[in-house]
């Protein structure tokens, strides 16, 4: 079926099968983009991620993903109105153009596919995995507490039937573990960013311990410069800091396994969510979230094209 | 398709650390299947807790008795994903 490049609406909330379509339709339209496939959820559903690449072998690397936490559904649109901007503006926009010149960006829109069709299906409020826990009636592990950083640590919960419940142990969840599996063998990313959402905050590690990391200084600049970036667009105001200094100590989470695995550049991103809407942030507010947001993720990516290490 | 009918989400304005520890307190008791939005971790920040219509009660007992500040962030939960449902309805059409 012919598609046209407008016919998708970056402005609703789309079902997965929707989101899936578009990414076929991104790597069809842009040569340098492609769609591959990480892995499989535990409902085995495709692990889908675009690979934004324009040549060289094993570049130095930018991961993105979003929706881990499968009810914030402004992550996972923003995520497809940013693959959108970065095919789109490269070759037009400066910085993205020699960004892509020099690395290569993997964005993975879905991370969590059986939470997200779960949100749409039966639970709008579900946050964690679908996966099945022996000896319990619940169900589901909290992905951004399954990561091997402090795992079973202060910030998490032992019990299944809890929000953040860790999971019998790190990587227990094949969402994770895939993304892992997928990081480990490339062997060559500089940045790790994840997209959350709820209450404007831009953090760095650690979140299992409430020590600053070895780069704090430059993490604490660069987050400062992002989330100025943000703001320069419609005034949201974004809190920066360590994730247990901001938030609270929360063990097992993505960033900090990636700044223990030697990813220096490391954050985790809470779009705009006053609250007012708890994670049903309107549809009108989707385009402004992932304008506002990419500034930030520009700004950072910037850093990170220029400070090889 | 489980609804939210009655669950409130309330934010939580705590004074000292001490109110921190109760609220720690209530988040360990599982049988009010409370959701926290945002957990208690320092007096300076808000806790933000989805609360089941059962439990509602119970809870704004505990904290008006342990003199803890609160206010009402959504009244009613599945008034505003019936209204998300609405929206997204008419953006399809």
């Amino acid at each position: 079926r012919q598609r046209s490049s407008s016919s998708f609406d970056f402005g609703t909330y789309h079902t997965l099968d929707d989101i899936n379509e578009e990414l076929d339709h991104l790597a069809s339209e842009y040569s340098f983009v492609e769609k591959i496939q990480i892995g499989e959820s535990y409902e085995q559903r495709p692990l889908y991620a675009l690979k934004f690449s324009t040549g060289g072998r094993n570049r130095p690397a930018i991961w993105l993903d979003a929706g881990i936490h499968s009810r914030e559904w402004v992550t996972q649109a923003s995520a497809l109105w940013i693959a959108n901007k970065i095919a789109s503006d490269y070759g037009t926009d400066d910085s993205i153009t020699s960004l892509l010149d020099k690395m290569d960006l993997f964005l993975l829109p879905v991370a969590n596919p059986d939470g997200f069709v779960y949100t749409h299906t039966s639970n709008r409020m579900w946050r964690k995995t679908r996966s099945k826990i022996p000896g319990s009636v619940c169900v589901g592990v909290d992905p951004n507490r399954n990561w091997d950083a402090g795992f079973g640590g202060p910030g998490a919960s032992n019990s299944p039937c809890s929000e953040s419940y860790h999971g019998p142990s790190a990587n227990s969840e094949v969402e994770v573990k895939s993304v892992v599996d997928f990081i480990k063998s490339h062997g060559n990313f500089k940045a790790f960013l994840t997209l959350h959402s709820y209450s404007q905050l831009l953090m760095y590690p650690y979140g299992y311990k409430c020590t600053r990391p070895d780069d704090y200084a430059e993490l604490e600049s660069l987050g400062r410069a992002a989330a100025s970036s943000i703001r320069s667009l419609y005034g949201t105001t974004f809190q920066v800091g360590t994730i247990c200094n901001t938030i609270y100590q929360a063990s097992g989470g993505s960033i900090d396994w990636a700044y223990d695995n030697g990813i220096k550049y490391s954050f985790a991103f809470e779009l705009r969510d006053t609250g007012r809407y708890g994670f049903l942030l309107p549809a009108s507010q989707i385009i402004p979230a992932a304008q506002e947001t990419w500034l930030g993720l520009k700004r950072i990516m910037e850093h990170v094209r220029d400070k090889s290490y | 398709l489980e609804t939210f009918v009655g669950h409130q989400v309330l934010r939580i304005k705590t004074k000292n650390e001490e109110e921190v520890k109760q609220l720690q307190l209530l988040e360990s008791l599982e049988h009010l299947g409370l959701d926290f939005w945002i957990n208690p971790s320092a007096p300076a920040l808000p806790v933000d807790v989805r609360i089941p219509a059962a439990s509602v009660q119970s809870v704004k007992a505990f904290l008006e008795s342990q003199g803890i500040a609160y206010s009402i962030l959504i009244e009613d939960l599945q008034d505003v994903l019936d209204k998300e449902k609405q929206d997204m309805a008419e953006s399809a059409q």
